[in-house]
C-alpha cells in the first residue's frame, strides 16, 4: 500500500506564485530605511498580471523601487513632478500600459503597481522607503501593514535597530498574532544599543485554518522602542553631518492655560457631538489643578463657559464637566469670532495676571466644517488670527471628518506655531481627540531655542519650538563648516515652570565618529539622509504658508533635495521604465497630499493602473474623453 | 567625613573628622536670617577595608533649603533634584546644565560638580567623587564647600556654619607625636586649650581626583572642644 501525505495546496493562486516577501528595516538613530522585497513566479501558461501592494507611513518618503524580471533590474528613477507627468501621460496617451503609485487612509499611503509577466518567468519588486520615527507618549514607533494576498512560502519580517545611546525597551506586536502558534514565530531581543524582531511565520502558521489556503496575516504590525536617556541630549556626528536628539527628563509640567474652541454647529448633530464631549469629558479628568481653562463654543454666535479663564479646581472642573454634557448642536459656523474670542481671553488672562507668570497658553479649536457664518473668507480669518495671536502661544486645529477645508485648517494652524489634526469620523473619534490632547497636555518647556557655535554649522534645520512636550523629543540637523574641528558645543534653553533651563552638550568629534563606526549596523551616510529627510519635510510644511517668490524658493530648495537624495515628495516622481512586448512600459511613484488622499477616498479610486487604448488615430495628441476616468492624481 | 576649616587671617587651616553611623544626618549650615540651611547624609564603604580598624565614612546624600525661596536642593551621587512649590526638576549627573530663577542659579557640570548660588554673597559647590562602579569596598561619594558666605548672617549656625564668623585660635608647644612626620601641638580656641596634631587635608574644588593638599591642624574626638558642643547636637532627623 502507497502511504502518502496529502498535500495541502499552497502558492499559486491564479497561476502566480508568490515565493517570498521580506520587509528588511534598519533603524539607525531613529532614522529607518525600509526595504520590502516580493518575489512572484507566474506559474501559468500565459502571460499573467503580478501585482505588488506596499502601505507605507505618509511621513515616510519613498527612495528606490525596482522591477527584476528574469534577472534583469529596471531602476526606478526620482523626477521632478512634471516631468514625470509628461512621460506618463506620454505612455497613457500612446495606449501604453502605465502603472500609478497612490494613498490614502490615516497613517498609511499605498503603493501598487501591476506587471505583465510572460509564462514561467519571475519577478522581483523591491520598494525601498525611508523615515524619520518620531517619539511620542515615550517611544518611537514603527508601522507596518501586512497584507500578502496568499500565502508566502517565505516570509519574513527582519527589523534591526541601532541606537547608539543605549534601547531601554523593545517591543512588537501584531493585531492577527491571536495565538501561541503564530506567537511563536515573532522574536524580539535587545540588548546595548542593537535590537532585533524577527517575524517569520511558517506557511502552515500563515494559514487562516489547518485546512485553508488563505492567509491570516491581515493587519497591523507595529514595533515600538525607546533609548536610554541618563542624558538630556545626544548628538551624533557623521561624515560632516551632526543630529542633536533632545528629550529632557524629570522636570515638571509648565501649568497650562487652554481654550478649547469648539464647532457646534449643525454639522455636528449626532455622534460627532457626542464623540467630542466624550472626548472633553476625558480631558478633563486629566486636567491638573495648576491649568486653567475655558470653552469656547461658536455656531451662528459665540458663546462661552465662563467670562474668563478658570482654574482646574475640583469645583470648577465638576462645572466643566456639566456644562459639556449640556452642550447642543445649533446653526452655521462662525469659526473666525469662536478663535477670535479664544484668543482674546488668553491674552487678557496674561495681562490681568489671572494665570500664573511661568503657565503656557494653547488654543485647541475643532472644527467639522469651514466658515459660512460672520467672516468666512479664509485669508481673512488667517490674518486676523495671526494678528490676534502674535506669536504668542501655538493654535492647534483638529479637523472633524472629510467635509472641510483641511489645507486652510493646516496653513492656520502652521503659521501660529501649532499643527493640525484630522480627526477621523469612526467609532474611535473621541480616542482620537483624547490622544492628540495628551500629547499637547503635559509641556515641560516653552520657548526652546537650540544654539550652534557661530560660523561652526551650516544648513541648519529648524532650532527653535515653542513648547517641548513629555514623550516626545526635539530634533535638529546640520551640516558642520569645517569637518575638521575637534569639539562641537551646543546650549539649549528654555523656560521651565520652576526657572529657566540651559542645557550644555559638548562632544568630541573623532571620539563620536568613532564610536558611531559599528559597520554592520549603519547604512553608510545616515544622518546626511537624516538632515535631508527633516530638510525637505520642513521647506515643504513652511511652503504651506509662503507666497510667491520665497514660495518659489522653498519649492526650488525642497525640489533640489528631493531629487539630490532620491526622496519621492509631494515634489517629485519616480518613474520606472521596463521594455515590454517591445513597447515601454511605464510605472510611476507619487507622494500624495492630504487634500488628494481624501479626494481619493471620496472617489473610491480602487484601480491604481490602466492600459488605456485611445481612439483609432488620435495616439499622439490623445486626451481622455470627458467622463472618462483619468487615473493620474497629482500628489502636489 | 572630614571637614577642613580655613582661616585666611592665620593662612592655616583647621581639620576634624566627624565619625558617625552611615545614614546619620548632621547640620552643616543653618543661617534663620537667610532662611538657608544645609544638611548632609553619611554613607559609609561597602565594607571596611582589610587594613583599617574602622569603617570610612562620607557625605552621601546634601540638602540644601532655602525657606525663603520655598526651594530645596537634594544632591545624591546619582541625581539632583530641585523643588519649589509648583513642583520637581530631576538633573542626572550626566547632564551639564544651568537652572536659573530669581535668586537663584545651579549649575550641574557633568560628572564633576555643581556650583549652587543664592544672590551674590552665598555660594556652595558640590563635587562628585566617582569610583569604579564594581569596586569591592568604596562607593561614590560627594564634597561640599563653601566658596562664598559672606551675606550669610552673624546667626549662621552648623557644624560648617559656625566657622563663617570670624574666630581666632593659638597654636603652641609643637612637640614630636605618635608619628614622627605628625607633631603634636597644643591650641587655644573658644578659650579652650586642646591638643592638636599636623596633619593635611585634600581640597578637590580644583582636581576632584587628586585634589590639592592643604595643611591644617586636626582636632581629634570629633572635634570636640572646637565646635560649639558636641557633635551630636548637630544630628538632625531628615535631610530637610
Amino acid at each position: 500500500r502507497l502511504l502518502g501525505k496529502r498535500s495541502l495546496p499552497e502558492g499559486a493562486v491564479n497561476g502566480i506564485e508568490i515565493y517570498s516577501t521580506k520587509i528588511n528595516c534598519k533603524v539607525t538613530s531613529r532614522f529607518a530605511h525600509n526595504v520590502v522585497t516580493t518575489r512572484a513566479v507566474n506559474r501559468a501558461d500565459t502571460a499573467k498580471e503580478v501585482s505588488f501592494d506596499v502601505e507605507l507611513p505618509k511621513t515616510a518618503f519613498i527612495t528606490n523601487f525596482t522591477l527584476t524580471i528574469d534577472g534583469v533590474t529596471y531602476p526606478g528613477h526620482v523626477k521632478e513632478k512634471e516631468v514625470a507627468k509628461k512621460q506618463y501621460e506620454k505612455a497613457v496617451s500612446q495606449g501604453k500600459t502605465a502603472g500609478l503609485v497612490k494613498a490614502s487612509g490615516r497613517k498609511l499611503e499605498k503603493f501598487t503597481v501591476s506587471v505583465n509577466v510572460a509564462a514561467g518567468s519571475k519577478v522581483t519588486f523591491e520598494l525601498t522607503y525611508e523615515e524619520l520615527l518620531k517619539r511620542h507618549k515615550g517611544k518611537y514607533e514603527m508601522y507596518l501593514k501586512v497584507q500578502p494576498k496568499q500565502l508566502v512560502k517565505h516570509f519574513e519580517i527582519d527589523a534591526h535597530i541601532f541606537e547608539p545611546q543605549g534601547i531601554s525597551m523593545l517591543d512588537a506586536e501584531a493585531s492577527f498574532i491571536t495565538n501561541d502558534l503564530l506567537g511563536s514565530a515573532l522574536t524580539k531581543s535587545f540588548s546595548g544599543k542593537k535590537g532585533h524582531v524577527s517575524f517569520k511565520p511558517s506557511l502552515d502558521q500563515q494559514r487562516s485554518c489547518p485546512t485553508c489556503t488563505d492567509s491570516l496575516l491581515n493587519g497591523d504590525f507595529t514595533i515600538t522602542y525607546d533609548v536610554n536617556r541618563e542624558s538630556p541630549a545626544n548628538i551624533q556626528i557623521v561624515n560632516g553631518y551632526f543630529v542633536h536628539f533632545f528629550a529632557p527628563q524629570g522636570l515638571p509640567v509648565v501649568p497650562k492655560n487652554v481654550v478649547f474652541v469648539i464647532d457646534v454647529s449643525g454639522s455636528m448633530y449626532g455622534r460627532k457631538l457626542e464623540q467630542t464631549k466624550d472626548a472633553l469629558l476625558k480631558i478633563l479628568e486629566d486636567m491638573r489643578e495648576e491649568d486653567h481653562l475655558n470653552f469656547i463654543l461658536f455656531s451662528s454666535d459665540v458663546t462661552t463657559w465662563k467670562e474668563h479663564l478658570v482654574q482646574a479646581t475640583p469645583e470648577n472642573l465638576q462645572e466643566a464637566r456639566a456644562f459639556v454634557k449640556s452642550i447642543q448642536d445649533q446653526g452655521s459656523t462662525n469659526l473666525n469670532d469662536g478663535l477670535l474670542r479664544g484668543i482674546s481671553m488668553l491674552n487678557t488672562a496674561r495681562e490681568e495676571h489671572r494665570v500664573p507668570e511661568r503657565s503656557t497658553s494653547i488654543v485647541i479649536m475643532l472644527t467639522d466644517g469651514d466658515a459660512n457664518s460672520g467672516e468666512s473668507r479664509p485669508e481673512k480669518i488667517q490674518e486676523n488670527v495671526r494678528n490676534a495671536i502674535g506669536g504668542k502661544f501655538p493654535l492647534y486645529n483638529l479637523g472633524f471628518g472629510n467635509n472641510l477645508n483641511y489645507n486652510f485648517l493646516e496653513s492656520l494652524a502652521l503659521e501660529n506655531d501649532g499643527f493640525a489634526r484630522r480627526i477621523y469620523e469612526d467609532s474611535d473619534a473621541n480616542l482620537q481627540l483624547h490622544g492628540f490632547y495628551e500629547e499637547v497636555a503635559n509641556p515641560l518647556l516653552t520657548s526652546v531655542e537650540m544654539e550652534y557655535p557661530k560660523n561652526a554649522i551650516l544648513d541648519l534645520t529648524q532650532n527653535s519650538y515653542q513648547h517641548f512636550y513629555d514623550g516626545s523629543e526635539i530634533v535638529v540637523a546640520g551640516r558642520l563648516a569645517d569637518e575638521d574641528m575637534n569639539s562641537f558645543k551646543a546650549d539649549v534653553k528654555g523656560h521651565g515652570a520652576l526657572n529657566d533651563l540651559t542645557f550644555t552638550e559638548e562632544v568630541d568629534l573623532k571620539e563620536t565618529e568613532a564610536a558611531l563606526k559599528e559597520r554592520e549596523y549603519i547604512f553608510g551616510n545616515y544622518i546626511e539622509r537624516l538632515w535631508a529627510y527633516l530638510t525637505i519635510e520642513q521647506l515643504l510644511e513652511k511652503r504651506k504658508n509662503a507666497r510667491g517668490e520665497e514660495k518659489e524658493n522653498l519649492t526650488a530648495q525642497a525640489l533640489d533635495l528631493s531629487l539630490k537624495y532620491h526622496f519621492v515628495t509631494p515634489l517629485t516622481s519616480m518613474v520606472v521604465t521596463k521594455p515590454e512586448d517591445n513597447e515601454d512600459q511605464t510605472a510611476i511613484a507619487d507622494k500624495p497630499g492630504e487634500e488628494q488622499a481624501q479626494a481619493a477616498s471620496q472617489t473610491s479610486f480602487s484601480a491604481y493602473r490602466t492600459s488605456y487604448q485611445p481612439p483609432l488615430g488620435s495616439a499622439a495628441s490623445y486626451q481622455p474623453p470627458l467622463g472618462t476616468p483619468y487615473y493620474y492624481v497629482d500628489g502636489d | 567625613p572630614h571637614f577642613i576649616i580655613q582661616v585666611p587671617e592665620q593662612d592655616n587651616a583647621i581639620c576634624f573628622n566627624i565619625d558617625e553611623e552611615p545614614g546619620t544626618v548632621l547640620r552643616l549650615i543653618q543661617d534663620p536670617a537667610t532662611g538657608l540651611t544645609v544638611n548632609g547624609q553619611i554613607i559609609g564603604d561597602k565594607k571596611s577595608s582589610p587594613d583599617s580598624a574602622t569603617r570610612k565614612t562620607y557625605f552621601g546624600k546634601l540638602g540644601i533649603a532655602s525657606a525663603h525661596m520655598d526651594l530645596r536642593i537634594e544632591v545624591t551621587t546619582e541625581k539632583i533634584s530641585l523643588w519649589n512649590e509648583v513642583g520637581r526638576s530631576t538633573f542626572s549627573w550626566l547632564d551639564t546644565v544651568t537652572v536659573t530663577q530669581d535668586g537663584l542659579s545651579m549649575t550641574i557640570n557633568r560628572k564633576k560638580n555643581m556650583v549652587v548660588s543664592f544672590g551674590e554673597g552665598v555660594t556652595f559647590v558640590v563635587i562628585l567623587h566617582q569610583v569604579w562602579k564594581n569596586h569591592p569596598i568604596h562607593q561614590d561619594f560627594l564634597g561640599f564647600y563653601v566658596v562664598d558666605s559672606h551675606r550669610m548672617s552673624a546667626w549662621t549656625h552648623g557644624l560648617l556654619g559656625q566657622f563663617f564668623h570670624p574666630f581666632d585660635f593659638k597654636v603652641s608647644d609643637v612637640h614630636p607625636g605618635s608619628e614622627p612626620t605628625k607633631p603634636d601641638a597644643t591650641m587655644v580656641v573658644k578659650n579652650r586649650q586642646l591638643t592638636v596634631t599636623r596633619g593635611s587635608q585634600r581640597d578637590y574644588r580644583m582636581d576632584a581626583r587628586a585634589g590639592t593638599k592643604v595643611a591644617c591642624w586636626f582636632v581629634h574626638n570629633n572635634g570636640e572642644g572646637l565646635i560649639d558642643g558636641v557633635h551630636t547636637d548637630y544630628i538632625v532627623p531628615n535631610l530637610f
